[in-house]
């Protein structure tokens, strides 16, 4: 096992314990920027741990950002790793970061979705839910990006328990996806959220209930647009962007249309890259060059959002 | 644990509106167990699904008869993920 941050091996897939491991690493070897807080227990008892990374004050505005909440993308949880540590190195030598971490705070939830995760390592590769049972179902798990109070249950979910895209028996009835609304309500002073998953490179804002276009559309396009020109500037790696219901398809109870309605302007989902092909099983050399480019992206909206402050 | 031999991955490429009704129809079609990885959205761009060996003849047929294009982008699924867990085991001694 890897001693201290700087010999983990990130360009490789995790097991669970070993970013929790990572994770306590960070925190043990940056007592003052990085902190951990436990959100929440999963289905299964595990912690759904968030890394702080604050030089101070306090409540101060903030930025979230959470990989892995659909557990089969393992890239994500590798890149949401590489995120963390990119954070600590660069702080103190980019400016730009520099100056979003004086003023705000940074939170990563790194495995939003543990139990599916340590699933698709001992069990079942392929999951992507939660693994909460079903009542009167055989079928395990809800898609905890369909489970949020926003047009719950609507077009674009599945009320079958054996679907990928089964929005659960009421909004908010997964812990994973509970502990992160109550997370936000009390924090009270996002300013960005954004939510990373896989494959199909995109950058997407809301909606994805309905058609109704976001009253900051225009801001959240063009600042989108920047973010994908930044992300295509090191490998060439061509995204598309726009609102969810227009630029893929209708898709109702997801994460970042709950958190825009809740006054969170900067509101974003990415799905990651599929260059280097195999979807899901994307290759381990490809986590660095995603991780990398996608971090372009990630400081565009950033800085923005520090710049733009509401 | 669970495995998934000879299970395929395809690549669809619907080439206008109508093909996509079609593949979008495969959705619903549960006794394929098919696994959308790439949901549909748009003529422009392809859908990835995984196939179980079970239901690969049928999705063939249903794909070629409607004479909608597809590719192979995953032969064997099995295969990749014992690759894929073989390097993380050489990566971790």
């Amino acid at each position: 096992e890897p001693r201290n941050t700087d010999s983990f091996d990130f360009s490789r897939y995790h097991t669970l314990n070993e970013i929790y491991s990572f994770q306590d690493m960070l925190v043990a070897e940056n007592p003052k920027m990085v902190s951990k807080i436990v959100i929440g227990r999963s289905y299964e008892g595990r912690p759904l741990n968030v890394l702080k990374f604050s030089t101070g004050g306090t409540n101060r505005p903030a930025i979230w950002i959470d990989t892995g909440i659909h557990s089969r993308e393992w890239v994500t949880q590798a890149s949401g790793t590489w995120f963390a540590k990119k954070i600590v190195t660069d702080y103190g030598s980019d400016p730009a970061l520099t100056a979003i971490l004086d003023t705000m705070d940074i939170f990563l939830e790194i495995v939003t979705n543990p139990d599916g995760y340590y699933y698709t390592h001992n069990t079942n590769r392929m999951w992507r839910k939660t693994r909460k049972p079903n009542s009167g179902s055989s079928c395990v798990g809800v898609d905890p990006n369909r489970n949020w109070d926003a047009g719950f249950g609507g077009a674009g979910a599945s009320s079958n328990p054996c679907s990928e895209t089964y929005h659960g028996p009421s909004a908010h009835s997964e812990s994973e996806v509970k502990s992160i609304v109550d997370f936000v309500k009390s924090h009270g002073n996002l300013k960005a959220f954004l939510s990373i998953h896989s494959y199909s490179q995109m950058l997407l804002y809301p909606y994805g209930y309905t058609r109704t276009v976001a009253k900051d559309q225009a801001e959240l396009h063009a600042v989108a647009e920047k973010a994908i020109t930044d992300l295509a500037s090191l490998y060439g790696t061509r995204y598309r962007y726009g609102s969810i219901i227009t630029t893929i398809y209708q898709a109702s109870g997801g994460t970042i249309d709950w958190t825009y309605n809740q006054g969170i302007k900067y509101s974003y989902t990415f799905e990651l890259r599929d260059t280097g092909r195999y979807g899901f099983i994307l290759p381990a050399n490809q986590i660095i060059p995603t991780a990398k480019e996608t971090w372009l992206a990630l400081m565009v909206i950033m800085d923005h959002t520090y710049k733009n402050l509401y | 644990k669970e495995t998934f031999d000879g299970h395929q991955v395809l690549r669809i490429a619907p080439r206008d509106e109508a093909q996509l009704a079609l593949v979008k129809d495969m959705e619903d079609m549960m006794e394929f167990e098919l696994d959308f990885w790439k949901g549909v959205t748009e003529v422009a761009t392809h859908v990835d699904v995984r196939v179980p060996f079970h239901s690969l003849q049928s999705t063939k047929t249903y794909l070629e008869s409607q004479d909608i294009k597809y590719s192979i982008m995953i032969e064997d699924l099995q295969v990749m993920l014992d690759e894929e867990q073989e390097e993380m085991d050489s990566a971790a001694r």
